[in-house]
């Protein structure tokens, strides 16, 4: 699973 | 960002603004579920935590203030302002059945087991069933005021077009994140019900009122 730090999505 | 996710947040705003409008313009807040408003308000809460962490965009900030103010503004409506016209005896559905098991499985599958990612975890969750109150709330009465339903499409067309935005971000930035492509995909078949009689009813201009 991949995803980046901190959530840009709201 | 692309159009999938600009469009999905602008049609999650647009559903949150609908719905402060209906009650303060109609003074009422009849029909609408008190209880699911607070799962929303719990969901922003729980999930925008990060702006105390870290700073993502103006955009996002602003988006994440504007979401969590309105989720409270439409709880102090319902709960306060207008008290006098909430439909508490419709409103029946059994919070504790949802936000019990969607923190156990919070707890056990997530990305992380950290204090913030499982609240966030939590509130992906919560948020895909947080409607269920409200549907609840719709199938005791048999019938929905027609803003309401605006409101309802909006919110199921924001998380159909964050599915959208998944398959985009996938193909285009190799990014893909399971807990929330699985919530949403739950999210929006809660929804499909609902769209079915959006259109076949309310786009034609009947009201939606379910068979007895």
């Amino acid at each position: 699973c991949h995803r980046t730090k901190g959530k840009d999505e709201l | 960002m692309n159009i999938f996710r600009l469009a999905g947040d602008l049609s999650h705003l647009a559903a949150i603004i609908i719905l402060l409008l209906k009650i303060w313009k109609t003074r009422s807040c009849a029909g609408i579920s008190g209880k699911s408003q607070i799962l929303f308000a719990l969901v922003f809460t729980t999930r925008y935590l990060d702006l105390l962490t870290s700073f993502i965009s103006l955009y996002n900030t602003f988006m994440k203030v504007v979401y969590i103010g309105c989720a409270y503004a439409t709880v102090y409506l319902i709960y306060m302002k207008f008290k006098a016209t909430y439909d508490g005896n419709h409103d029946t559905f059994r919070v504790e059945f949802l936000v019990v098991p969607v923190g156990g499985l919070a707890f056990l599958v997530n990305h992380d087991f950290s204090p913030l990612e499982i609240l966030w975890t939590f509130s992906i969750y919560l948020e895909s069933v947080a409607i269920l109150p409200q549907l609840f709330l719709i199938s005791k009465t048999g019938e929905a005021e027609t803003i309401t339903t605006h409101y309802l499409f909006c919110l199921g067309v924001y998380r159909a077009l964050y599915l959208f935005n998944w398959i985009w971000r996938f193909y285009f930035e190799g990014f893909f994140d399971m807990i929330a492509i699985v919530a949403g995909v739950v999210q929006t078949i809660l929804y499909c019900d609902f769209f079915y009689l959006y259109v076949t009813k309310v786009l034609k201009g009947k009201k939606l009122s379910l068979p007895a």
